[in-house]
C-alpha cells in the first residue's frame, strides 16, 4: 500500500467516526443530511459483498467492516435514536434522481455483466454523487456547524488522495481502472467548491455561511 | 475474470 492509500483510509475513517462523534456527543443530528446517510451504507454494503467471496488481509477486512457497521450506526442514530432532532424538511434532496440513473449507468458500464460486478461498479458510481443530498442541505440552510465541514473536508480528502493513489499504482504497478477513476474524478469534483470555502473561511475561524 | 485489487481497495 502506498502513503496515499494509507492516508486516504484514515481519512475516510475519521470522517466517518468525526460524523458518529459529533451526533452522538450533540445528542442531535441537526444539519446532517440523512439521505447521504442511507446512500453511504447502500454504498458500503453493495462494495463490501466481496467480505463474503475473497479475503486480503486482516487489515482489509477489519476497515470494510469498521466502515459498513459505522454507516448503519448513524443511519439508525439519525433515523431512530436522534429522529427528534433530524432535520426532514431541509433534507429534501430526491435521490431516487441518483439512484435510478446511478442504477442504470451501472448496468450499462460496467467490466463484466456479472450480479457482483454490476453491485460493485453501482456502488463506485452510486459514492461518487452520495454526498449530494448534504450538500444540498447546506446550500438550502445557507451554513454548515463547523464539525460537520471537518467531516465534508476528510471524506472530500479521502477521494482526493485517492487520484493520487491511482496514479502511483499506474506508474509503478502498471494497474488503472477506468471506471473508479472517472467516478473519483467526479466525486472530487463535486468537493472543489466545497474546498474552497473550507480554506477561506473555516480555516480562518470563520462559521460556513452561505451569501443569502 | 478476476479482479484481486478490488477486493484490496477501499
Amino acid at each position: 500500500m502506498n502513503i496515499f492509500r494509507g492516508i486516504a483510509d484514515f481519512s475516510h475513517l475519521a470522517a466517518i467516526i468525526i460524523l458518529l462523534h459529533k451526533i452522538w456527543k450533540s445528542r442531535s443530528c441537526a444539519g446532517i443530511s440523512g439521505k447521504s446517510q442511507i446512500l453511504f451504507a447502500i454504498v458500503f454494503t453493495t462494495r463490501y459483498l466481496d467480505l463474503l467471496t475473497s479475503f486480503i488481509s486482516l487489515y482489509n477486512t477489519s476497515m470494510k467492516v469498521i466502515y459498513i457497521s459505522c454507516s448503519y450506526a448513524t443511519v439508525y442514530l439519525i433515523y431512530m435514536k436522534f429522529r427528534a432532532t433530524y432535520d426532514g424538511n431541509h433534507d429534501s434532496f430526491r435521490v431516487e434522481f441518483l439512484v435510478v440513473p446511478v442504477g442504470g449507468l451501472a448496468v450499462l458500464i460496467n467490466h463484466d455483466f456479472a450480479l457482483l460486478e454490476i453491485l460493485w461498479t453501482f456502488s463506485i458510481y452510486l459514492e461518487s454523487v452520495a454526498i449530494l443530498p448534504q450538500l444540498f442541505m447546506i446550500s438550502k440552510t445557507g451554513e454548515a456547524e463547523t464539525i460537520t465541514t471537518h467531516y465534508l473536508f476528510c471524506l472530500g480528502l479521502y477521494r482526493a488522495l485517492y487520484l493520487f493513489n491511482w496514479i502511483w499504482r499506474f506508474y509503478f504497478e502498471g494497474f488503472f481502472d477506468m471506471i473508479a477513476i472517472v467516478a473519483g474524478l467526479v466525486q472530487t469534483v463535486l468537493y472543489c467548491d466545497f474546498f474552497y470555502l473550507y480554506v477561506t473561511k473555516v480555516l480562518k475561524g470563520k462559521k460556513l455561511s452561505l451569501p443569502a | 475474470r478476476e479482479f484481486t485489487y478490488r477486493h484490496d481497495e477501499l
